[in-house]
């Protein structure tokens, strides 16, 4: 554990927070695509199904293989598991009237499908687990689509919702500082996959990062695109 | 393992 991942973790569930702190003080998700937060739910779904694995070990009393990397990595994972469900929870129940449903207008098999595919043909192992893993790697690089999609087609993002975003983005450019630490440091440490997804998915964010560091640098309260 | 690398991040 280097200090670049320790803060991606921490921003990335900074980012839940803020969404969660949003909708929960303005009573509204407005800006915010459902699609993009559904697929969030499907891509930790896929990708932490071995907590089933490490409850295994745990209602078995076999503590061998559990070390502080794994309680750590558990209570991550519930923790992000927990707060997509229930953001998704929230968007469909008590906020759905302030739902931007209307302009969420992105095709959500333009991405499922091709990274299913993609998941099958480009994987370290033909097995279940790692399919879906790795299908939740390249599904993750793309997930915020919709949520770009939308912020263009309204041209401008709230305060609380550009920190959303800007967490969300940040948390993977950080990553990759951690697998470059990581490639350095660990002998035979590689993760192809992993990299080129994560760099895919911190690109996608390149021209959000731009105007939301201007409007940090100017002072605004809103993320404004220019139009 | 193969398989192992970058399965102990989030």
């Amino acid at each position: 554990m280097n200090i670049f991942r320790i803060s991606a973790d921490l921003l990335h569930l900074a980012s839940f927070f803020i969404l969660i702190f949003k909708m929960k003080a303005t009573k509204s998700c407005k800006g915010i695509s459902f699609k993009t937060q559904l697929m969030y739910t499907l891509v930790f779904t896929c990708r932490y199904l071995d907590l089933f694995h490490v409850l295994g070990m745990m209602i078995t009393f076999n503590f061998a293989h559990i070390t502080g990397l794994t309680l750590y990595n558990t209570f991550m994972k519930i923790l992000f598991l927990a707060a997509s469900y229930y953001i998704v929870y929230l968007m469909r129940t008590e906020l759905k009237s302030t739902s931007d449903d209307a302009r969420d207008t992105f095709v959500l098999w333009h991405i499922l499908a091709p990274c299913a595919v993609l998941a099958l043909i480009f994987n370290a192992q033909f097995t279940i687990l790692e399919i879906l893993w790795t299908f939740s790697i390249y599904l993750e690089a793309v997930a915020v689509m919709p949520q770009l999609m939308l912020l263009i087609e309204t041209g401008e993002a709230d305060s609380l919702s550009s920190h959303y975003m800007f967490a969300v983005g940040g948390y993977r450019a950080l990553y990759l500082v951690n697998w470059v630490y990581r490639y350095a440091t660990e002998p035979y440490y590689s993760n192809w996959i992993a990299w080129i997804a994560g760099f895919v998915q911190t690109a996608l964010f390149g021209d959000f990062f731009y105007y939301y560091f201007v409007k940090i640098m100017s002072g605004d309260a809103a993320l404004k695109l220019p139009t | 393992a193969a398989t192992e690398a970058g399965h102990d991040e989030l």
